[in-house]
């Protein structure tokens, strides 16, 4: 599943 | 984070500040693709549009603010202070054949039809082939110095680590992300015949020469 967005990436 | 995210942060770090000081010291974009470095420039800004209004860390925000300005000194550095020794004749990509297709499949594909997450999304498949002017000028001078080769060893390298990241984050916290994972696979494929001749010849000390 997706936990949240990859968004803590750059 | 993970020790692959930081490495691959660490060589996006490396490849950008090699570019900027290959420029500044040579005063010099020759060999450079102007047009791949406007299509990163339009990546980071659509990526971190949410820059000042969502915190995730010193690190995230520093480097975030890292990468913009320096994509924006890299064009200007190319458009207009060395605009003199720009190889406008041989940086002949069309991008608008990138821009637009990455656009439409931003809004056909997407985890939320928001303008954040689509422009989020569209900056991922931006970047995958925002390499493709610049391996495309390459292809058409037939030959690299070696300081650009070494700029995109450390450029591919950076993706191919978030692969890595991504594995890990799959069997550590099952956690994934198709769109990134999809367009890091396609990134990361397109620098493979250039990893290839890196390897065999850069690192004998040879130029980077494409057969003809």
């Amino acid at each position: 599943d997706r936990k949240g967005n990859a968004k803590d990436e750059l | 984070m993970n020790i692959f995210r930081l490495v691959g942060d660490l060589s996006h770090l490396l490849a950008i500040i090699i570019l900027l000081l290959k420029i500044w010291k040579t005063r010099s974009c020759a060999g450079i693709s102007g047009k791949s470095q406007i299509l990163f420039a339009v990546v980071y800004t659509t990526r971190y549009l949410d820059l000042l209004t969502t915190y995730v860390s010193a690190y995230n925000t520093v480097m975030k603010f890292v990468f913009i300005v320096a994509s924006y000194a890299t064009v200007y550095l190319m458009y207009v202070k060395f605009r003199a020794t720009y190889d406008h004749n041989h940086d002949t990509f069309r991008i608008e054949f990138l821009l637009v297709p990455c656009f439409i499949l931003s809004l056909l594909i997407n985890h939320e039809f928001t303008v954040l997450e689509v422009m989020w999304t569209f900056s991922i498949y931006l970047e995958s082939v925002a390499i493709l002017p610049q391996l495309f000028l390459v292809s058409k001078t037939g030959e690299a110095e070696s300081i650009t080769s070494h700029y995109l060893f450390a450029l591919g390298s950076y993706r191919a680590l978030y692969l890595l990241n991504w594995v890990y984050r799959y069997m550590a916290e099952d956690h994934y992300e198709l769109i990134a994972i999809v367009s890091g696979v396609v990134q990361t494929v397109l620098y493979c015949d250039f990893f290839y001749l890196y390897i065999t010849k850069v690192l004998k000390g040879k130029k980077l020469q494409l057969p003809a």
